[in-house]
C-alpha cells in the first residue's frame, strides 16, 4: 500500500525532526 | 509534565515571533539549523497540521511531539 509507505516515511521524518529539537535542548542550560 | 515545558521549549523554538502558531514559512526558516531538508520540513508541517488549514497550532504540535514521544492514541 504505497499511502502505508508514505505514512511510514513521514514518520521517519517527523522522528528526525523531533530527534534534532531534543539534541538542540541538550547542553543548552 | 517535563514534556510538557520540553514541548513549549520546542514551539517557541519554530514560533521565533511568539505568534502562538507555527507557519510553513517558520518552518523554513529551520532548515539550516536542522539537518534536514526544506522537503523534509515540509513534510514535518504537513504532518503535524492535521486540519491542513496553514497554521500549526500549539495543541497539534504537542499531539504530534506526544505520538513521537510514547505512540498514538496517547493524548
Amino acid at each position: 500500500d504505497p499511502n502505508m509507505k508514505g505514512a511510514a516515511a513521514n514518520e521517519g521524518v517527523l522522528a528526525n525532526f523531533f530527534n534534532s529539537l531534543l539534541s538542540k535542548k541538550t547542553g543548552v542550560p | 509534565s517535563a514534556v510538557l515545558e520540553k514541548t513549549q521549549d520546542f514551539f517557541q523554538i519554530c514560533d521565533v515571533e511568539g505568534k502562538g502558531f507555527i507557519t510553513r514559512r517558520d518552518m523554513q526558516r529551520l532548515h539550516g539549523e536542522f539537518p534536514l531538508s526544506a522537503d523534509e520540513l515540509e513534510n514535518v508541517f504537513d504532518t503535524l497540521d492535521m486540519d491542513h488549514n496553514g497554521y500549526l497550532t500549539f495543541e497539534e504540535f504537542s499531539s504530534g511531539f506526544s505520538e513521537f514521544m510514547f505512540g498514538p492514541g496517547v493524548p
